[in-house]
This record gives structure tokens, C-alpha cells and sequence, in this order.
């Protein structure tokens, strides 16, 4: 019988998104929905488990301070833009 | 729940809103309707009225775009980022922003209303099978004179409900030919046309020519948006998929998830992708406009995001047909404004006051005289304007002028007369009075000397547990009860509690009854339960049919049609309904004899 043939997958013009990394989605989400700010943002693994532990609370997700699945798919989600912190 | 800092909030009560231009997502009067909902979420738990006026004072700017939109904080393209609002206050400060790259629909996929054919302006019901084949856009099968059309059930083969899409070819939008379709080809500036065109115009509408030369007739209408094959996102957002297209040197005659990683469907917008690279995403379900600006809102009014799933204020995008408010939001919404200062709202004596949830629906005149095969007759539509060459003086985005304020007023809207109503879902006598149920409302009907109409109601105001279509309905004389069927479910209704949905089954009628058509109660807690051809004696206290096999109608009552669509009883005789007409059969003098037969609205409702 036919074979499944293996997918193949294109990057399409004019879309980023897919092309980040899950770190550099998971900055930019943080840093968009205030949970971090620019200044603050030392770049290393403490500052953004911090960020992400609050993030996690506030979005009542398991708190793990992970860039785990969960937390993944829920920054995939999509919401509303005014950032959770900050106002 | 939690407010911004400050706890900023409006300081006087009647909040005002504009709608400062509009999606081609969905038809305007939807998105306007969509609002007027949203707001009246947050009207319902607090002392706010929301009144819709016309202009950049109002507290409220609403306002669709994409990227950056003027405000500094662009828009992301499809999905993520579907809309933001501002706290309360002055300027900017109150507005709520929807990015327009995404696909606003009611939450469950495009709203393409029709005209024409046999469904009175029904939506197209997405998918639909036709010919044994599954429809997802409308489509110009089965026509030879290439008219798009579209089922408005789910299954045309069996329903025979259909509608013609909107099209260039059947009818144009504002402009100043009075709705007139386009003629191709036409002439502009010398050139020749033969599909619409945004040439001549900076504000991207595609419109064509009415008459064959734009350049000496000036007739000109726009082209109605084809949502339902128009693609989001991509990189030619707006525009059409073209079929078949080539992607990887394959031909493909529909959307396709392949070459994608995350099984969002695509298409091309050019006949071939590997040379031209344009595409977009092909629509989904969408997301609900009520349900995110019912969010938006919230924060227009002041309430920032909540830790609580299931409230209405939390970010994320959670599609729901359950009322949106959660409890969280209630308290979050009056501790800024208070309570509801009266007492709960009193059921409409004349119109409600929110507006109907679909298009206007209005219904056909007898069995389906307009086949696909044949050729509607075209209707004028929208308001003269100006040229399109000119800077348009009222353009298509601007405002319609009249719109639902907070205050209940006399509504204009003609699908709330009953008696624009041919076909109703049921009938029923409750309470001595004749309850008429269509698309998730329903009227209330005495008649005597005083003929009195009330509603239309929201079914689910009175019986919450009530799906929007319903089968039949009766009430059991000597219980009360009151039974609702839709589909193999019934409901059974005791004053307010219910029990229920149950299945046909749990009733003792056999799985292939497909639904309960009708009902007659007999008193002394029998009833006889119809469906189609057949009936069934049915036992109020047991809640079941009897055993024997069901009994062909036209046994017991000769003369009626088979193919009714409601049987109900209405002061001690039974009707029995087909398409507009009813038969009207005496059962006192047990011979069942037909003694009348009319038209619903004319002869029961007394229409005019």
C-alpha cells in the first residue's frame, strides 16, 4: 500500500514566529506582558526563572519557575494584549 | 479580581461608545450587535448604561486595525495578540483596539449571510455536504450560471436550504448604483476591468463599475467580502485563496495543512506558490468578537486581568457559549461601580432590549421555489455615495447612523415581528397561551377579542437549559410540565427546574426516531408523540411510550400531510403544521375531522 510520505516543512515569507527559539519566545513574552522589564533583565537563568515563577502565578499555572510545556503553550495562547503587570 | 493602580474608573454612568470603523469579517450589523452584547454583560451587574453615539467624544473609541495602529503599541498578525483596551479617562484612555488580522466571527467560524434562494437570509451552515461532497466555502457547484451558493443546514441533499454568498456578480455595497452587481468587463482611465479593483482608490476597497464604462456612466458599487475564502495573516491578508494553486509542484484544489508544522490550513493566493510565494491562513473558527470585546470592555471600564481561569478577565482566549461573567468578575466590576440599583430585570412586555444574536432572518414563502439552477432576482441595496475616484465624502467604513442604545425603544428590526416569521421551530400552548419558538426566541400569542403579541424572548432567559433549536413543544395540563424536544433530547421543564437533556431512548422510542415533531396532550396525563409519519401513546407519570408498535397519522387522523414539520394543540384542537399552513383538526367529535386549514401568521396570529 502507499507509504506516508515524510512532511515537508517550508518556512512561509513574512513569518516569524516559527523561526524563534522557545527562550526568545518565552523573553519577548515576558518582557511584553510586563513580567519583566528591559532594565531589569540580567539575561541569565535566575532572572528569568523569577520572571517565569510569576508569570506562572499569575496565571495560575503550576509553578515550577520551568519554561516548561505548559507554560509554553500557554504563551502560545492566544489573549489579549494589556500586560499582566504593570498596568 | 484585580483594578489598575489608582482603581481607575468612569465617574458618571452613562458611559457612550463609538464604533469608529468596521471588520469585513462580519456583517456590520453583527458586529454591532456583537458590542451592544458586550456591554450589556457589564450593564446587567452594575447601575452603567451604555449609549452608542457617533464620534470621537464618546468615553468609549472601538476601533479595528493591524500592526502599528497609532497608539504605540502594535498588533501581531494572526492570533497571539488578539486585542488591548486602555483604563478609563480622557483621550486614548477608555478605547478598546482589535487587531484585524485576526478572523472575527461568532466563535464557531465565518457568518456569511445570504440572500436570496429559500433560507430568507440564513447564514451558510460550514461545513455542508452537497452531492455527497463536504463544503467548507460557498461554492458554484451544481450551478451552470456560476452564482457562489451555500447550504444553510448542514446537509442541502436531505434540508434543500440555500442562500446565495455574497457576490460581485449578484449585488454591489454602497457606491451610488443602488446595489446593482458589477458588469465585466468595464472600462477605467481606458483600461479594462473584469474583477473588482482597488485601482483608484488609497483606502484598499475593491469595487467595479456597474455599467460597462466607469468612465462615462460613473456607476460604481463596492464588492462584498468573501469571508469565506478570504485569507488572515500570511502575507496577502484580505485576499482571496485561488484554486487550484501549486505548492511544491502539486496541485491543490483546496486548504491544505501541508508543508505547515502546526496543522493550520493555508492557502495560495496566486495559482502558484513556488513562484509568486503569497499565501495566508484559510478561516477558521475564529474568535469570538462578543466574547474578547466583553473582555476588552472590562478593562475599559477598568478591571485589570484576574488569576481566575474561568472569569471573563482572565488573558487567555477561552471560547464559551455559557454567559461569560464569572463570579470574580461580578465582584471585581462593583467594587468600582456598585451594584444593579433595581430590582431583576422584568421580562419585555413589547421588545427586549438587547438585540437579536444572528442576522435578521427572514423566512420563506412556501416550499423552496428557487433551485441552485435558477437565477435570483437581484435586490437594491445600500445608500448612494460618491465616486471612487473623489476622497469618499461617506465612506464604506463610516458608521451606519442608527444603532442600539441602552434604553429599550420601539425596535425597527423585522426579524422581531412575529409575523415575518413563515416557519416557526415549534408551537406550543402554555399557560393558555400560544408560545411560538424560532431560532432562539420566542412569542407569546392570546388571541380572542384582544389579540396580544409580547416578545420576542430569549428562550434561554426562561428556560435556560433550552438549546437555540427547538423540535415541539408541549405542557401536560394536569402536571404542568412542560416538554421541549430537540434533535433525540428532551427536556422536561417542572415551573423552574428541569430535567434533563435526556435522550429519546430514556422515553422508550426506538433510536431511529430522529426527533419528536409533535405532541397532543389528551388530558388525564397522556399525550400522543409524533414524528413524522408516526405517533406514539405517551404516559406523562411513567414518562414513557407504550410498548406497541407506533401508529401511522394518517390512520388516526385522515387528511392531514405526512410531512409536517410541528403538530401542537391550541384550545382544544389540534393543528398540524406544513411549511406556513396548518391543518386544524376537531378532535372532540372523534371522527378527527379537518375542519380548517390557513396560514399561521394570517389565521392564528391575525397578522395584517
Amino acid at each position: 500500500g502507499p507509504r506516508r510520505h515524510q512532511p515537508t516543512y517550508v518556512v512561509f515569507p513574512g513569518e516569524l514566529r516559527t523561526s524563534l527559539t522557545d527562550t526568545q519566545l518565552a523573553e519577548e513574552y515576558l518582557y511584553r506582558y510586563g513580567y519583566i522589564k528591559v532594565a531589569e533583565f540580567r539575561n541569565d537563568n535566575q532572572s528569568l526563572s523569577q520572571a517565569l515563577r510569576t508569570l506562572q502565578k499569575r496565571l495560575s499555572l503550576p509553578e515550577t519557575g520551568e519554561l516548561d510545556s505548559t507554560t509554553l503553550e500557554a504563551m502560545r495562547a492566544p489573549r489579549c494584549g494589556v500586560p499582566d503587570v504593570g498596568g | 479580581f484585580q483594578t489598575f493602580e489608582g482603581d481607575l474608573r468612569w465617574h458618571h454612568r452613562n458611559i457612550t461608545y463609538w464604533i469608529q470603523n468596521y471588520s469585513e469579517d462580519l456583517p456590520r450589523d453583527v458586529i454591532d450587535d456583537a458590542f451592544a452584547r458586550a456591554f450589556a454583560v457589564w450593564s446587567a451587574v452594575t447601575p452603567l448604561t451604555f449609549t452608542r453615539v457617533n464620534g470621537l467624544e464618546a468615553d468609549i473609541v472601538i476601533q479595528f486595525g493591524v500592526q502599528e495602529h497609532g497608539d504605540g503599541y502594535p498588533f501581531d498578525g494572526k492570533d497571539g495578540l488578539l486585542a488591548h483596551a486602555f483604563p478609563p479617562g480622557r483621550g486614548i484612555q477608555g478605547d478598546a483596539h482589535f487587531d484585524d488580522d485576526e478572523l472575527w466571527t461568532l466563535g464557531k467560524g465565518v457568518v456569511v449571510p445570504t440572500r436570496f434562494g429559500n433560507a430568507g437570509g440564513a447564514s451558510c451552515h460550514f461545513p455542508f455536504s452537497f452531492d455527497g461532497r463536504s463544503y467548507s466555502a460557498c461554492t458554484t457547484d451544481g450551478r451552470s450560471d456560476d452564482l457562489l451558493w451555500c447550504s444553510t443546514t448542514a446537509d442541502f441533499d436531505s434540508d434543500r436550504l440555500f442562500g446565495f454568498c455574497p457576490s460581485e456578480r449578484l449585488y454591489t455595497e454602497h457606491g451610488n448604483a443602488d446595489g446593482e452587481p458589477c458588469v465585466f468587463p468595464f472600462t477605467f482611465e481606458g483600461r479594462s476591468y473584469s474583477a473588482c479593483t482597488t485601482d483608484g482608490r488609497s483606502d484598499g476597497y475593491r469595487w467595479c463599475a456597474t455599467t460597462a464604462s466607469y468612465d462615462q456612466d460613473k456607476l460604481y458599487g463596492f464588492c462584498p467580502t468573501r469571508v469565506d475564502s478570504t485569507v488572515n495573516g500570511g502575507n496577502s491578508a484580505g485576499e482571496q485563496c485561488v484554486f487550484p494553486f501549486v505548492f511544491l509542484g502539486k496541485e491543490y484544489s483546496s486548504c491544505t495543512r501541508e508543508g505547515r508544522s502546526d496543522g493550520r490550513l493555508w492557502c495560495a493566493t496566486t495559482s502558484d506558490f513556488d513562484r509568486d510565494k503569497k499565501w495566508g491562513f484559510c478561516p477558521d473558527q475564529g474568535y469570538s468578537l462578543f466574547l474578547v470585546a466583553a473582555h476588552e470592555f472590562g478593562h475599559a471600564l477598568g478591571l485589570d486581568h484576574t488569576s481566575v481561569p474561568e472569569a471573563l478577565m482572565y488573558p487567555m482566549y477561552r471560547y464559551t457559549e455559557e454567559p461569560p461573567l464569572h463570579e470574580d468578575d461580578v465582584k471585581g466590576i462593583q467594587h468600582l461601580y456598585g451594584g444593579r440599583p433595581n430590582p431583576e430585570p422584568q421580562p419585555p412586555t413589547t421588545t427586549p432590549a438587547t438585540k437579536p444574536t444572528a442576522p435578521p432572518v427572514v423566512c420563506t414563502t412556501g416550499p423552496p421555489t428557487v433551485r441552485p439552477s435558477e437565477r435570483p432576482t437581484a435586490g437594491p441595496t445600500g445608500p448612494p455615495s460618491v465616486s471612487p475616484t473623489g476622497p469618499p465624502s461617506v465612506s464604506p467604513t463610516g458608521p451606519p447612523t442608527a444603532g442600539p442604545s441602552a434604553a429599550p425603544t420601539a425596535s425597527l428590526d423585522p426579524s422581531e415581528d412575529v409575523c415575518n416569521v413563515y416557519i416557526f421551530d415549534a408551537i406550543a400552548e402554555i399557560g393558555n397561551r400560544l408560545h411560538l419558538f424560532k431560532d432562539g426566541r420566542y412569542w407569546q400569542f392570546s388571541g380572542g377579542q384582544r389579540r396580544r403579541v409580547q416578545g420576542p424572548f430569549l428562550i434561554r432567559d426562561t428556560w435556560p437549559a433550552l438549546p437555540h433549536k427547538l423540535d415541539s413543544a408541549f405542557e401536560e395540563p394536569l402536571t404542568k410540565k412542560i416538554f421541549f424536544f430537540s434533535g433525540r433530547q428532551v427536556w422536561v421543564y417542572t415551573g423552574a427546574s428541569v430535567l434533563g437533556p435526556r435522550r429519546l431512548d430514556k422515553l422508550g422510542l426506538a433510536p431511529e426516531v430522529a426527533q419528536v415533531t409533535g405532541a397532543l396532550p389528551l388530558g388525564g396525563g397522556k399525550a400522543l408523540l409524533f414524528s413524522r409519519q408516526n405517533f406514539w401513546r405517551f404516559d406523562v407519570k411513567t414518562q414513557k411510550v407504550d410498548s406497541r408498535s407506533p401508529s401511522p397519522v394518517d390512520q388516526m387522523f385522515p387528511g392531514v400531510p405526512l410531512n409536517m414539520h410541528d403538530i401542537f394543540q391550541y384550545r382544544d384542537k389540534a393543528y398540524f403544521c406544513q411549511d406556513r399552513f396548518y391543518w386544524r383538526v376537531n378532535t372532540r367529535n372523534e371522527v378527527n375531522q379537518v375542519d380548517e386549514v390557513g396560514y399561521v401568521t394570517f389565521d392564528i396570529l391575525q397578522c395584517p
